[in-house]
């Protein structure tokens, strides 16, 4: 009997020493060996569509900015490094989510129709496209009303501390960007731009700038110097705004001082789906969040993956569904209308968001892509290519 | 249009997108402030009623529709967020729509679910391929019936960051030659 017992108390030893050694083995393993892969960050990042201006974003967050300081400060320097693109005489909406609160709200500060616009202006329309040059098709600018709105909800660093990096990139030695270059000399838009009153800001003479070629642009510099001290109020009320609109007017234009003073960002509460496991905050329309919703709720019910795309036959059979799904939500863009304006469209946005339009969606998919248009819905033109 | 993805140490985040809707705009500059103006009021040019050509007139105040979707997708059980948007017109949908279901469904890597070429259907439901798209994919579609159609501008650009636990990670479209940036 003493034998047994002494055998079963190693026994319990060994086991206890042995666990000991996997458990520090573990230890040590799992410090060494981060689930990250390489090119991960630790804390925070910044995805802007010019490195400059991710740089001036992550910037901002290192100097204990909130993520709505970065992407301001990143914006402002996209409106320079991409001035094709964005800018302040434009249009933003900001979706931000609170870690804190758990809340995403959506502020749109996209441009409005003016009080006065030119008569049968939609009759222009197949004129105008596909570029729609001129002031008649000029809005309310709310760019600069947005970074405001949300700075004011959202901001941790002072408002002028978000321009700074913007201002001594103009104040610097500033270049031409590649990016813009390549737009400046396009065969379809360069003439466009020498005949319109971009030619004095992007051209020496008769040839536009060339990638690094200087790119003085200090008119511009003085404009964020005045907003960053005195607000965005020197843009919708002051002396900006005043220069902005006799600019506007002299060119034929109808903006004026009154339709700046008047602009208002909205601040919503997001489209809100859920998406297998995760939940999709878009904003509302006349955004496109609910045409996105829309989309990717009725894919969802046919679980691609990995392993069901693995095989050629898998991948053209998600593609076909893709292309099937996008053709349905084509005839679905009439719901996209500002429902602050057409009250007849108000709630039809949140019908994209169930289950029940998406599951009748699904069962009007089969293995055919050649149905007749009205089989989807889809009516007339939509959308520009640019942008 | 531009579009910016951050997501803070705290774990909130924003998705924004900006835009001047076609290159430059309404291609109008004021001198004085050296200000680009944007040609937002084209954007009526697409509102009609689901079954007709009729296009109501503008209203003062009135926004017209866009595609722009700054989104963010959430998964508090895991711990993970996609904070994502696109530019690029009539693309931003599709394109955020296949570097979705890349990245979530599809198991790519961030950089790869942006970079995959992408698929357009056009308001006729033709299907714009962008270069680089598998032509074997193309081939098997038009045996399906689908009508393939040319387009030589593909100016679509997504930027986006993910959270997957501790890990963080961003990228920019190399289409527009974009970086991210994080620490």
């Amino acid at each position: 009997m003493a034998w047994g017992h002494r055998s079963i108390v190693s026994l319990v030893l060994l086991g206890l020493g042995l666990a000991l050694v996997i458990t520090v083995l573990a230890v040590v393993l799992s410090r060494h060996h981060s689930p990250c892969s390489p090119q991960a960050f630790a804390h925070a990042a910044v995805a802007a569509d010019s490195k400059v201006c991710s740089d001036i974003g992550r910037a901002i967050l290192q100097q204990q900015g909130s993520p709505v300081d970065a992407t301001i400060a990143a914006l402002v320097c996209s409106g320079v490094v991409n001035p094709q693109s964005m800018g302040l005489g434009g249009g933003v909406i900001f979706t931000i989510y609170n870690a804190t609160t758990g809340k995403v709200e959506v502020i749109n500060a996209r441009e409005t129709v003016p009080a006065r616009f030119a008569q049968g202006l939609l009759d222009q329309c197949e004129l105008a496209l596909p570029l729609g040059t001129g002031t008649q098709w000029i809005g309310v600018p709310g760019e600069l009303r947005g970074y405001a709105e949300a700075h004011r909800r959202h901001g941790r660093l002072p408002w002028a501390q978000l321009f700074q990096p913007t201002i001594a990139l103009l104040r610097g030695d500033f270049r031409m960007p590649s990016v813009l270059s390549q737009f400046l000399s396009h065969k379809f838009l360069q003439p466009l731009l020498y005949n319109s009153t971009l030619r004095q800001l992007f051209f020496n003479g008769t040839k536009p700038l060339r990638s690094q070629d200087p790119f003085p642009w200090s008119v511009l510099a003085t404009t964020l110097e005045t907003v960053a001290t005195e607000g965005d109020q020197a843009f919708y009320t002051g002396r900006l705004g005043q220069m902005l609109v006799d600019d506007i007017v002299k060119e034929g234009g109808q903006l004026t001082m009154q339709d700046l003073a008047t602009f208002q960002p909205e601040v919503v509460d997001a489209l809100e789906m859920p998406l297998g496991n995760y939940t999709l905050y878009s904003p509302p329309p006349p955004s496109g969040g609910a045409i996105l919703s829309f989309i990717l709720n009725v894919l969802r019910g046919f679980n691609f993956s990995a392993e069901s795309v693995a095989q050629l036959e898998g991948r053209v059979n998600m593609y076909h569904h893709l292309v099937e799904t996008l053709k349905f939500a084509g005839g679905q863009r009439w719901r996209q209308w500002d429902p602050r304006s057409h009250p007849e469209v108000q709630n039809a946005s949140q019908e994209l968001l169930g289950e029940a339009l998406a599951q009748h969606i699904r069962q009007q998919i089969n293995d055919r892509g050649d149905h007749q248009r009205s089989h989807y819905n889809l009516a007339g033109d939509w959308g520009h290519r640019m942008g | 249009t531009s579009h910016v993805s951050v997501l803070g140490e705290d774990g909130s985040a924003v998705s924004a997108t900006s835009t001047i809707n076609t290159p430059f705009g309404a291609m109008v500059y004021s001198p004085q402030t050296g200000i680009l103006l944007n040609n937002e009021l084209l954007d009526l040019c697409w509102r009609r009623r689901s079954s007709s050509n009729h296009r109501p007139p503008p209203v003062p105040g009135e926004r017209p529709p866009s595609s722009m979707v700054p989104s963010i997708l959430v998964n508090k059980a895991q711990g993970s967020k996609l904070v994502i948007g696109g530019a690029g017109g009539d693309l931003i949908i599709p394109a955020v729509v296949q570097t979705i279901m890349n990245k979530l469904w599809l198991g790519f890597d961030l950089a790869a679910a942006i970079a995959s070429p992408i698929l357009h259907v056009n308001s006729k439901g033709g299907v714009e391929y962008e270069a680089n798209f598998s032509q074997e994919v193309q081939k098997g579609l038009q045996d399906r019936g689908q009508k393939q159609t040319q387009q030589q501008f593909f100016l679509n650009v997504v930027q986006a960051v993910s959270q997957e636990g501790p890990c963080v990670y961003a990228a920019s479209d190399l289409r527009k030659s974009g970086v991210a940036a994080g620490y």
